[in-house]
């Protein structure tokens, strides 16, 4: 979960929002 | 009869299968993995170069909503989740505020369970 | 048995929301409500995966009992991960 989670945040992040969204999860989805 | 390819083999391998400088075709390679909240234990690949073309487990996930027609093995049970959700993701991209996820599955939260 | 599923589900739906506020406190950025539905999704069903595969272990190993050599199996495909749950391991055992 906690990988799960600093991976959506370093996705987000990336894209210079303050916010995860369930995009960022659904990139991050694949190699997870 | 050897695990080891008879020299007509290959020849046939080199011929036909090999990859070379000629190609003009970049080595495929799958990203490195990255652990955020893990010590990086994996090895580096030798060949992370710019000669080497790096494929995309995302580019194409949005696809990946449905299982496609299989010849003489079946999908995983790991495939059905990924399309699962992938379709749970889809249903949700929109929302705003409230959470339909959550709606659906507070009134079973139990603390005793936690 | 179906009420039982969704009960373990809003429990990790519930603990999935705790750990990625620990994340966003220490990212200092937000989780949405939607990104945390995903996240506990994908949690729930990677714990049936993890399920399956410790039961059919165990079975190989002529065991009734799923023991941590099973759970060190489930990482046997990642260097980072078992190192990790080999180091929980000896902890706990200690």
């Amino acid at each position: 979960v906690r990988e799960a989670a600093a991976r959506g945040a370093r996705q987000a992040q990336a894209e210079d929002l303050d916010r995860v969204d369930i995009e960022h999860v659904e990139k991050v989805l694949p190699q997870l | 009869e050897n695990w080891c390819l008879t020299s007509e083999e290959f020849e046939e391998w080199s011929r036909i299968y090999k990859l070379k400088e000629s190609d003009g075709v970049k080595e495929p390679i799958l990203p490195q993995s990255h652990f955020e909240t893990l010590e990086n234990m994996e090895e580096i690949a030798a060949s992370q170069a710019e000669d080497a073309h790096k494929l995309s487990l995302s580019e194409w996930r949005l696809w990946q909503n449905r299982p496609f027609p299989t010849h003489l093995v079946d999908h995983s049970a790991r495939c059905f989740h990924f399309i699962d959700v992938m379709e749970m993701i889809e249903l949700m991209r929109h929302e705003e505020g409230d959470c339909s996820y959550e709606l659906e599955i507070q009134p079973y939260l139990n603390m005793n369970d936690i | 048995r179906l009420l039982h599923t969704q009960r373990l589900k809003a429990a990790v739906h519930y603990t999935v929301g705790c750990l990625s506020q620990e994340v966003a406190e220490d990212k200092e950025i937000q989780f949405s409500k939607q990104s945390i539905a995903a996240i506990s999704e994908i949690t729930f069903r990677q714990c049936e995966n993890f399920a399956k595969d410790l039961e059919m272990f165990a079975r190989h190993g002529k065991r009734t009992i799923i023991n941590t050599e099973d759970v060190k199996l489930l990482a046997r495909r990642s260097n980072s991960l078992l190192r990790y749950i080999t180091q929980k391991s000896e902890e706990l055992a200690l």
